[in-house]
């Protein structure tokens, strides 16, 4: 049975931290003089890639990528993306010791693609869930 | 800003070559783009159909910022953003937004029945469809073509402009017909026209070999025919810009959630 009568509602310890407040973990890292890892962009343009002719629009890519320190390495049978949600996960139980995946995907986004196929005809192709790239630091 | 793109442009670069190998691999697979390239000639001025496309691609990008746009006009018929001489842009439409892959064909055959032989004149336009995207249903196609204006046409007359899909071809005799679309349109209107084929795209996406084209009658409203190019209607000896193509929608069968790499 419920208990209507409790005087003061119990703060729920999985409460995330505010996103734009620098959670513990981060002091931390900060002060021992390791990188944390942090997520960076990487804009690659079909020209360097010698895709000009083939790929339409976009004019090229935003690749992210991690750097940094990783508190929680995990062996290659894992990938980023899986790497980073299993993190967030852990992160949900025991917020003060695991640190949130740096760049756990917070927003699909949709991306098109425009190019031309071998017998010239053109397409364009739509991906509507997107992952953002991520380290699984 | 620009020098800040530059500097990550040669962050690029620096990149060994096993990590280029990998990042080309991962934006490949990310697009969805089918392996890698192979080195194109490089292409002419883009033509008709890479122009419609292009606006289409920033219509839809601009659309993923904002949210939905196009309509369907009064006939059902999807009207795009059109690449020249548009009289009219609409917003993007389900059809547009929904659609995961659009693809657009260049005729590869053209044959017609003009001035020099009996009525009634036709135009058949066939187009080369054997790269479709398997597991995709046809959600619309449109053929399109252009109508400029020529000279010694009452420009107040109307032109009944009917396409057929060719469905079987009669050794010496007329092959049979099924009515796709028809539209009315004032002689002296010039700009794209768009032809809802829908029902032959579907038609030719389940027996590929049933794909013989379509055919364009143009008659007047005393029901006489009249050669499309006579009327101003171009075909693929026009200008780039203006050569007549096929725009089709697909939409993907609704996979639960996309495979981890």
């Amino acid at each position: 049975a419920v208990r209507h009568n409790s005087p003061r509602k119990k703060k729920n310890k999985y409460d995330l931290p505010h996103p734009n407040r620098p959670g513990i973990f981060d002091q931390h890292h900060a002060n021992s003089g390791r990188q944390a890892c942090k997520k960076h962009e990487l804009y690659v343009s079909f020209s360097d890639l010698g895709w000009k002719d083939w790929v339409l629009a976009p004019p090229g890519y935003s690749a992210y990528y991690c750097d940094g320190e990783c508190d929680y390495p995990l062996g290659s049978c894992m990938n980023a993306t899986n790497h980073a949600m299993i993190q967030l996960v852990v992160h949900l139980i025991k917020p003060d010791e695991v640190p949130k995946a740096c760049c756990a995907p917070t927003k699909l986004s949709p991306i098109s693609v425009l190019f031309y196929d071998d017998n010239n005809n053109v397409i364009l192709k739509k991906h509507r869930n997107m992952v953002v790239k991520t380290c699984g630091c | 800003c620009v020098c800040g793109q530059k500097e990550v442009q040669s962050s690029f670069r620096k990149l060994s070559g096993r990590e280029k190998k990998e990042m080309q691999r991962e934006i490949l697979s990310i697009l969805g783009l089918p392996g890698r390239p192979r080195p194109h000639p490089p292409l002419r001025p883009p033509s008709s159909a890479p122009l419609f496309m292009l606006d289409l691609y920033h219509a839809v990008s601009a659309e993923g910022d904002e949210g939905p746009g196009l309509g369907l006009n009064q006939e059902g018929v999807i009207h795009a953003a059109l690449p020249t001489l548009s009289t009219h842009t609409p917003p993007l439409g389900t059809v547009v937004s929904e659609a995961d892959t659009v693809m657009s064909f260049v005729n590869l055959v053209e044959h017609e029945r003009d001035l020099l032989q009996p009525r009634p004149y036709w135009k058949e336009f066939r187009f080369d469809l054997t790269p479709l995207p398997q597991g995709e249903t046809v959600t619309a196609a449109e053929f399109r073509i252009y109508k400029t204006l020529t000279m010694g046409q009452r420009a107040n007359r109307t032109l009944h402009i009917s396409v057929y899909e060719i469905q079987r071809e009669k050794r010496h005799r007329e092959p049979e017909l099924v009515l796709l679309d028809m539209q009315s349109v004032p002689a002296g209107q010039e700009g794209w026209l768009a032809f809802d084929v829908t029902s032959a795209s579907n038609h030719w996406l389940l027996h590929p070999r049933s794909n013989l084209g379509i055919r364009l009658y143009v008659e007047t409203e005393e029901d006489r025919s009249l050669s499309a190019g006579w009327v101003g209607l171009i075909g693929r000896r026009g200008p780039r810009s203006k050569q007549p193509f096929m725009v089709t929608f697909f939409r993907a069968s609704q996979a639960p959630c996309r495979p981890p790499r």
